[in-house]
C-alpha cells in the first residue's frame, strides 16, 4: 500500500467502460437509452467536469493521466451532485 | 472545499455515534482509538461534541461491510472504493461504512483507518469533496502523518458550524502550492528515472516528458520515511538512487524504498560541521560529480571515489557567471544546468560557461 499504482489499463473498450462506470458513480453520468450523439456529448461533458475537479488538462478526451486518476483508491461519495 | 447541496448539517452540536461492528484486521481498541481520534479532529475545530452509544440508533452509525451491505451502494472488493458516508440527516444520514474487503492498518502498511475515518466523518458532518489535493476531503486516498486537516478543511467545517468556542489552537496543514503563482519558489528538484521531481512544502510535482500536466502529490504518501520538508535532492543514475537532504541528514531512496543504512549525516560526504543544511544538489552525469550548494558556496563531490574534490568550497557567483549568488534547487539535462532561485530560473550552459536564458521558476511546470 506504499504504492498508489492502479491496475494495468486494458483495451480502449475496457478503458471506456471503466470511465463510464466512474463518471456514472461520481459525476452523475446519465444511464439509460439515449441517442448516440447525446450519449457522446454527455460523456464528454462529464469527463471535462472530472478533469476540472482533479485539475487535469480539460480536454474531454480519455487520456492516460485521466485514466490514472480513475484507477486510484478513493472514497465512494460522488464528487458532484446529491 | 465543498458542502453538500442545501449545506446539510447537524442542528444539534452534540452528535451521537455508535460503532456497530469491527474489522478483524485490527484490535477492537485500535478501531475505537482511530474513530475517536478522527472525531476529535473535527471537534477540535468546531463546537461539535461527540457522544458514544453502545446500543440503539445513533446519529452516526459506523460499520464494516463488503460488496452489497444493505444500502444499495455496494463496495467493489479490494482497492477502488474504500468507504463512504452519508451527509447529516435522519435514518441513514451520517452513517459511515468501511469496505471490509480492504486491509485496514494503523500505519502506512495498508489503508490507514484513522485517515479514511477522518475523511468519511467529514462527510457525516456535512463536508463534500475538496478539489485541493492537500486537503483531507480530497477524494483520493493518500497516507500522511501529522495533523490531518488542511486550512481548506478547517474553513469548510467552520463555514457550517463556526469555530471551536474554547479557541483550542489548531495548526492546519498548508493548502497545496499553486503552480502558476508568479512568486513560486522551489525547495528542491531532482531527476528520477526519466522524470523530474520538484519539491515544495509538503508536496512534490512529478513531471514526465509525455505528461502535459505536472502531477502534485504529498511527499509522505509516496515516501512515508522521508521528512515533510526537503532541502535538496539529486539522482545518482548509476546507483539508481535519489538522495534526499533535510537538515543535517540525508536519505537514499531506491524507487519507493529506503536504502539500508540511511538516514546518514550529510557530514559523511565531507561537508564541514558548520553546514547545518544544504540549499541544493545536482549530479553532473557526464563528469560523475555531484555539486552541493550551501549559501553562496558550493562543493564538488566525486561519486566514484566517495570523496570531496579538493579546492572547495568555491563561490557560486564566480564559477557560474550570470547566476544569483544562492540556489534553491538545481537539475542537469543534456549539458545544461537549471538553477532555481526564488521565482527565477537560470539555464546555464556547461560548454559555454554562461547563463543563456532567464525564465520564471514555474515555467518548468507549464506556466
Amino acid at each position: 500500500h506504499s504504492s498508489l499504482a492502479g491496475p494495468l489499463l486494458g483495451t480502449e473498450k475496457d478503458n471506456r467502460l471503466l470511465a463510464e462506470k466512474y463518471l456514472r458513480r461520481f459525476y452523475g453520468l446519465p444511464v439509460g437509452l439515449q441517442s448516440q450523439k447525446r450519449t457522446a456529448a454527455d460523456f464528454k461533458s462529464k469527463l471535462q467536469e472530472m478533469q476540472r475537479f482533479f485539475k487535469l488538462e480539460v480536454t474531454g478526451n480519455l487520456d492516460d493521466n485521466t485514466l490514472d486518476v480513475m484507477t486510484q483508491a478513493r472514497c465512494g461519495v460522488p464528487d458532484m451532485g446529491e | 472545499y465543498n458542502h453538500f447541496p442545501r449545506h446539510l448539517k447537524w442542528k444539534n452540536n452534540i452528535v451521537t455515534f455508535r460503532i456497530v461492528n469491527y474489522t478483524p484486521d485490527l484490535r477492537k481498541s485500535d478501531v475505537d482509538r482511530a474513530i475517536r481520534t478522527a472525531l476529535n479532529v473535527w471537534s477540535d475545530a468546531t463546537p461539535l461534541r461527540f457522544k458514544k452509544l453502545y446500543y440503539g440508533t445513533a446519529d452516526i452509525m459506523i460499520s464494516f461491510g463488503r460488496k452489497e451491505h444493505g444500502d444499495h451502494n455496494p463496495f467493489d472488493g479490494p482497492n477502488g472504493l474504500l468507504a463512504h458516508a452519508y451527509p447529516p440527516g435522519q435514518g441513514i444520514g451520517g452513517d459511515t461504512h468501511f469496505d471490509e474487503d480492504e486491509h485496514w492498518s494503523k500505519d502506512s502498511s495498508a489503508y490507514n483507518l484513522f485517515i479514511v475515518a477522518a475523511h468519511e466523518l467529514g462527510h457525516a458532518l456535512g463536508m463534500s469533496h475538496s478539489t485541493d489535493s492537500g486537503a483531507l476531503m480530497y477524494p483520493i486516498y493518500s497516507y500522511a502523518t501529522g495533523y490531518p486537516l488542511a486550512e481548506d478543511d478547517v474553513k469548510g467545517i467552520q463555514a457550517l458550524y463556526g469555530p471551536n468556542p474554547d479557541h483550542k489552537k489548531i495548526k492546519p496543514k498548508p493548502d497545496a502550492p499553486q503552480k502558476c503563482d508568479p512568486t513560486l519558489s522551489f525547495d528542491a528538484a531532482t531527476e528520477l528515472r526519466g522524470e523530474t521531481i520538484i519539491f515544495k512544502d509538503k508536496f512534490y510535482w512529478r513531471l514526465h516528458p509525455q505528461m502535459h500536466e505536472p502531477e502534485l502529490t504529498l511527499i509522505k504518501s509516496t515516501w512515508p520515511s522521508i521528512p515533510n520538508k526537503v532541502d535538496a535532492a539529486y539522482e545518482n543514475p548509476e546507483k539508481d538512487q535519489v538522495i534526499i537532504f533535510s537538515g543535517i541528514r540525508m536519505w537514499a531512496l531506491n524507487g519507493y524504498n529506503l536504502v539500508e543504512g540511511y538516514p546518514k549525516y550529510i557530514h559523511k560526504l565531507g561537508l564541514p560541521k558548520s553546514v547545518r543544511k544544504l540549499d541544493a544538489a545536482v549530479h553532473i552525469k557526464d563528469k560523475g560529480k555531484t555539486l552541493l550548494f550551501h549559501e553562496e558556496e558550493y562543493w564538488s563531490y566525486d561519486e566514484a571515489s566517495g570523496t570531496m574534490d579538493s579546492g572547495y568550497p568555491r563561490s557560486i557567483e564566480n564559477d557560474f557567471p550570470g547566476m544569483d549568488d544562492e540556489v534553491d534547487a538545481a537539475v542537469y539535462h543534456y549539458g545544461f544546468l537549471y538553477f532555481f532561485h526564488d521565482h527565477t530560473q537560470y539555464e546555464y550552459s556547461y560548454t559555454s560557461r554562461k547563463v543563456i536564458r532567464v525564465l520564471r521558476t514555474n515555467f518548468i511546470l507549464g506556466c
